[in-house]
């Protein structure tokens, strides 16, 4: 099953 | 200062509904170039962000500002405009209210109390995406309310030859397939294969205001934020949609 991520983990994440 | 005139009050209620659908309030940042606002929704998984360029004003007139509104309240209001009513905008800075006026046959005034918000750091990151596509706004909002019918989620596909909006329930599944030479599509711009999972009702509330005539720019590549963009009344509007991941 998939997750919803943030906006901000994501950019963290780059 | 800041006055600012539209020409179709109800024109910029789509922009207020689809606006308000995410955020709760909005710091208009406002300057003689027009009026720019950017925030993310309270649970930081999308991003909206809009500019108003003077030109979508018949009158415009503006020094610095930022002006804190409370979307559902600026949504009650301009739910009460009628087709044939202008918008004027106008900052009362004595009475510290924004000033929403209907004129038509007479003048409607609601004057809205500021909320004391300072303006998001919050802005588009500059993120370069393999994929665009320009799809027509209401063949893409369709798809995704079908899509709606068995899933909470729904799951955008591109490669070179079709743009693909996919959703699984537990026993039904739905798929809209739109070819590269397909009258949904006015161009597909395809460097990466791509698949990614995103969020039905957030993605609803982002093409709300799109009717037919209406075309969304969509930008796609693999576990990364979903960005569309559109104009509605002359009014830029983009969202960033963070993905669901495996």
């Amino acid at each position: 099953k998939s997750k919803q991520v943030k906006l901000s983990d994501f950019f963290k994440m780059r | 200062m800041f006055r600012g005139v539209m020409e179709s009050a109800k024109e910029f209620k789509k922009v207020v509904d689809t606006v308000s659908t995410l955020l709760d309030e909005i710091c208009f940042e406002v300057d003689e170039e027009g009026i720019k606002a950017s925030a993310m929704d309270p649970s930081h998984v999308a991003l909206v962000s809009l500019e108003i360029p003077r030109l979508a004003f018949e009158e415009y007139e503006a020094d610095s500002h930022e002006i804190g509104i409370d979307l559902e309240a600026f949504k009650k209001v301009m739910n009460r405009a009628k087709s044939k009513d202008k918008l004027i905008l106008e900052l009362d800075e004595e009475k510290n209210k924004l000033n929403i006026i209907f004129e038509n046959t007479g003048k409607r005034k609601f004057s809205l109390a500021l909320l004391d918000l300072s303006a998001s750091s919050v802005k588009v990151p500059d993120i370069e995406y393999p994929n665009v596509i320009m799809i027509k706004g209401d063949a893409f909002k369709e798809a995704l309310k079908d899509a709606d019918l068995f899933s909470d989620y729904v799951i955008l596909k591109a490669d070179e030859d079709k743009f693909v909006v996919h959703a699984k329930g537990d026993l039904n599944d739905f798929n809209a397939e739109f070819e590269k030479d397909s009258s949904a599509i006015i161009s597909l711009e395809v460097k990466e294969e791509t698949k990614s999972a995103f969020n039905l009702d957030y993605l609803m509330d982002m093409v709300k205001g799109v009717s037919s005539g209406d075309i969304i720019k969509i930008y796609l590549g693999n576990d990364m934020p979903v960005k569309l963009e559109y104009s509605l009344a002359g009014v830029n509007l983009t969202f960033l949609l963070a993905p669901r991941i495996e």
